[in-house]
């Protein structure tokens, strides 16, 4: 029943007692608090229905029913508090677990997940998001990248350029997000830096998610001729959210500048020490 | 001799749409990372020539394709290595440095010889330890640190007591 807390000297991250999962991360640097909720959720995959044949597959993100399930609505957490990282370590589930990390002087919250092999006994395939709930007024807008570049407003169930008959509550909002999605109210902007191309959405106000896995079981009949099912016992995946919250101000620097070092990370090269003098010739 | 004209063309044969979005047959997608594996190979030679120019030493350079995974067969074994990290970014970054390593206390230099702080942390995923110390880098350039396995410190509830206490 101890709170959960895990801080540097600019962020601070709070964990339900109740539940183990992230409850508010607060700004110490800008002095900013935000009420966050994160858990993983998936989505049961369409095999097509009375409204359409449209069966969920490698081209089409065509959920069954528009609510998610969650994976688990609360993790046993696991501690670790060393002088450079302070972890929270979380278990979803046999085959979804996450650590969420802050590293000594850094100001992002790193989220590491580790999702698979989706288990598909059921029958039912899966879809697999990481959702964050904010207490951010956001109005229906939220903003994603085009590959790193320039950042496009998106509003729910609107397209700029038509008049848009939304059929598709979820999957019609979802839209690629390269290495960064935010929302923001007038006041502080919550952003999140991905390590990869995924799919993602804020189907609420206040939330943003990203798909970070997905096995199916039925071909969605666009040309690629296969569900995008795995062989036995399937993949699993490891990759890494950062998350930013920031006054809206000092939102853009920041956010730019950590996605360069994520997008061009440096990168490591082992020796077992001592070489030979080199000469070009 | 290294090349990175295999690389560049697996790279572009990625460009394909199927190959960005994931919409490839299996086969198809098989192919691909033959192709990107067969690339990188003559690249990492290319990278440690490289390298070794740079530093003016040449050594057997390793690398751990599957850090992301906390594995690397190298680390975990060896007594002492060297780590050189390497940053494409026109700036100077910070970066905090991960490794898969199986024992628990090491001694991390910086490129000045000076002691940089360590941690050695579980990894809950894949029930491994992996040592963690901060790296500053130049702008495009490298910096190299080296590591070496010590005896770990004694936890302070382990050491002996006097006779007396014991007693007690």
């Amino acid at each position: 029943s101890l709170e959960l807390t895990i801080q540097n000297e600019y962020l601070q991250a709070r964990f339900d007692p109740d539940t183990g999962l992230l409850m508010e991360v607060n700004n110490l640097e800008e002095g900013l608090q935000l009420a966050v909720r994160q858990a993983f959720f998936w989505y049961n995959a369409s095999m097509g229905d009375g409204l359409s044949s449209q069966a969920s597959g490698a081209y089409i993100f065509r959920p069954y029913r528009q609510e998610p399930m969650i994976l688990s609505r609360w993790v046993q957490p696991r501690l670790v508090k060393t002088s450079l990282v302070q972890e929270v370590h979380q278990n979803f589930s046999a085959w979804c677990s996450q650590v969420i990390r802050l590293y000594r002087g850094r100001r992002q919250l790193e989220f590491e997940w580790t999702v698979g092999p989706i288990p598909v006994g059921d029958n039912w395939g899966k879809e697999i998001v990481s959702r964050f709930d904010a207490a951010l007024d956001t109005k229906g807008l939220f903003y994603t990248d085009s590959n790193g570049r320039e950042i496009l407003e998106r509003r729910r169930d609107y397209r700029p350029t038509w008049k848009l008959n939304q059929t598709e509550p979820v999957a019609g909002n979802y839209y690629p997000v390269n290495s960064r999605i935010y929302i923001k109210d007038s006041e502080m902007q919550l952003t999140v830096l991905t390590d990869r191309s995924q799919g993602g959405s804020s189907i609420r106000d206040g939330s943003i998610e990203l798909m970070v896995h997905r096995r199916l079981l039925k071909d969605d009949g666009r040309g690629v001729g296969e569900p995008l099912q795995e062989d036995l016992p399937g993949r699993w995946v490891r990759g890494r959210h950062l998350l930013l919250l920031n006054k809206l101000k000092t939102a853009a620097a920041a956010h730019r500048l950590q996605a360069q070092e994520e997008v061009l990370a440096p990168q490591l090269v082992l020796a077992s020490g001592d070489g030979t003098p080199y000469r070009p010739s | 001799s290294g090349a990175s004209a295999s690389l560049n063309e697996a790279m572009a044969v990625l460009q394909h749409h199927d190959a960005v979005s994931g919409t490839s047959k299996q086969h198809v997608a098989n192919d691909y990372a033959r192709q990107l594996a067969e690339g990188w190979g003559p690249c990492e030679v290319l990278l440690s020539n490289a390298l070794a120019r740079l530093s003016g030493s040449k050594k057997d350079f390793t690398f751990c394709r599957e850090l992301n995974i906390s594995l690397c067969p190298f680390t975990q074994g060896a007594h002492s290595f060297e780590v050189t990290v390497y940053n494409p970014l026109g700036r100077k970054v910070e970066r905090m440095v991960r490794l898969p390593v199986s024992k628990e206390a090491f001694l991390v230099k910086g490129p000045d010889g000076a002691v940089v702080p360590n941690n050695v942390v579980p990894n809950p995923s894949s029930e491994q330890l992996e040592l963690l110390f901060p790296a500053t880098v130049p702008a495009l350039g490298f910096s190299v640190y080296s590591v070496s396995r010590v005896s770990p410190r004694r936890p302070t509830s382990l050491r002996r007591r006097p006779r007396a206490q014991e007693a007690e």
